[in-house]
Parts: structure tokens; C-alpha cells; sequence
């Protein structure tokens, strides 16, 4: 099966 | 004060009806340069980024740097009372508790107020790293929509792969399975039926077409969608809007577990 991603994983917090 | 003027008032209310069903609240952020929003959809998975440029905006005045929290729900009935040829004032004093929504007709016949309270919102603001990406394709917004429409009938997910002259788009799911594969095509008499492939590195990756499908609320708002691919990275799914800014949205790829 395939996973979903979080978006914050890819994008740090500013 | 925040006080600012745009004539194309459909514009305002393209963009809200292309996020309301993605976000459920916001910070519209003002300062001197434009009109900004970030936020990210209540699980985690993607991200839009609004910038409308303040010389978009027929009169821009923006003393103090400014956040207006808002729910887009509740944005989206106010917008809804705005014919599509209105143009439209949005003003807030500093530290205000409301914005006021000045709807005007093409004639100046009708003028109608409005007024939204203000919501305190605690959004996470995350930095967007400028990224080189593998491959770039600009094809017909329409034809962006349709296709990850009709692949929605099949399955969940999407793999989108580019090559040099090609991006095919492939599902699976119960029933069967689905590829739609769209050729660069630079040389057409319209130009807004082109799709142009810019490409450092093949790439293929897998999207939820839950949504891309989402996303695709905004094709009222430009005649192409960009997409912007990297290896395990994000998907950007871009509408421009000449002139005034643009319309972003970030989806982080499914992974093979």
C-alpha cells in the first residue's frame, strides 16, 4: 500500500 | 489602515470558491508589497500559497503590516453577494475586528457593505525552500481538470510522469486502470492550448487525486496550470494570474510503504 505524506515534513516551520 | 481596490472583483471571488473547500481558516496577510496567504489543509498533506501584488490592485494602501483571520466559509457567503463585474473594496482599520467588503457595480448604481468579523487563527507558517525541479509542465488549465477528473472515476491516485515530450498521467483502481499521456505541443494557433515540457530529469511520482482534484477548483482563474515536479518532493500545482499574482498549491507525494 502507499503512504501519504505530511507536507510539513518537506517544508520546515518559519 | 488596510484599504484596497480591485476593479476585476470575480477575481477575489475565483480565488476564495478555489480554496474554501481545501482550508477552513486563515490569515490573510497585508503588508506594503501585497496581499498574502498561507495555510495548510486540516490534515497536513498540502499547502496553498495566495500572493496577490499590490500594483494588482487599483488602490493599495497598507499602513502597518497586518493579519486578518478569517474562515473562508464565512468569506465565501460575503464574496458570493459580489456580481462577477463588481469591483470590490476590502478595508480594516488597525487592530479592527472586522473588514468591511465594498461592493460596487459596473454602472456605480449599487453599492453594497459588508462586514466579516475577524478570527483569531494560530497558523504554522512554514518556509517554502526555492527548489530547482526536475521537470516543469505548463499545460491547459481545462485539460488539467478533466484529466484528473476522469481518473478520479478509477482510482485514488495519480502517477504523474514526464519525459521530454510527453507527461502521461496513470491510474489503477477496482475496475480497472486509466493512462492519459498529454505530448508537448509549443506550436499551436491558440496559445492557450499549448502544453510546453521543460525537463532536467525524468521523474515520476504518485499524488492523491483526492487533492488534485481540489486544486482544480482554481482553472476559472488562468488558461494554464503549471506543475513542478522533483523526486520526492512535492508537487506544485501553480494558476497565474497576469498581472496580479498567483495561486499555489503544494502536495506532498505518497510513498511506497
Amino acid at each position: 500500500s502507499r503512504g501519504q505524506r505530511s507536507i510539513t515534513m518537506f517544508f520546515p516551520g518559519g | 489602515m488596510f484599504e484596497a481596490r480591485i476593479a476585476q472583483g470575480g477575481l477575489l471571488k475565483k480565488v476564495v470558491e478555489a480554496i474554501k473547500d481545501l482550508i477552513e481558516d486563515a490569515n490573510f496577510d497585508c503588508n506594503n508589497s501585497g496581499f498574502s496567504l498561507q495555510a495548510m489543509d486540516s490534515s497536513h498533506v498540502s499547502l496553498v500559497a495566495l500572493s496577490l501584488r499590490a500594483d494588482g490592485f487599483e488602490h493599495y494602501r497598507c499602513d502597518r503590516n497586518v493579519s486578518m483571520g478569517m474562515k473562508l466559509a464565512n468569506l465565501s457567503k460575503i464574496l458570493k453577494c459580489a456580481g462577477n463585474e463588481d469591483a470590490i473594496t476590502m478595508k480594516s482599520e488597525d487592530n479592527g475586528d472586522t473588514i468591511t467588503f465594498m461592493f460596487e457595480t459596473p454602472n456605480q448604481e449599487r453599492l453594497s457593505e459588508f462586514d466579516l468579523k475577524l478570527m483569531d487563527i494560530d497558523s504554522e507558517h512554514l518556509g517554502i525552500p526555492e527548489a530547482e525541479y526536475d521537470a516543469t509542465v505548463k499545460l491547459p488549465a481545462g485539460e488539467f481538470q478533466r484529466i484528473v477528473k476522469d481518473l478520479s472515476s478509477i482510482g485514488d491516485t495519480v502517477e504523474i510522469s514526464v519525459t521530454k515530450d510527453a507527461v502521461k498521467f496513470g491510474t489503477t483502481g477496482d475496475i480497472g486502470s486509466a493512462n492519459i499521456m498529454c505530448r508537448q505541443n509549443k506550436s499551436v494557433d491558440k496559445p492557450e492550448e499549448s502544453t510546453e515540457i521543460d525537463i532536467n530529469e525524468p521523474v515520476a511520482l504518485t499524488f492523491a487525486l483526492r487533492y488534485l482534484n481540489s486544486f482544480a477548483k482554481a482553472t476559472p482563474l488562468s488558461t494554464h496550470v503549471v506543475l513542478k515536479l522533483s523526486k520526492d518532493l512535492p508537487i506544485v500545482v501553480e494558476y497565474h494570474v497576469p498581472d496580479v499574482g498567483r495561486l499555489g498549491f503544494y502536495l506532498a507525494p505518497k510513498v511506497e510503504e
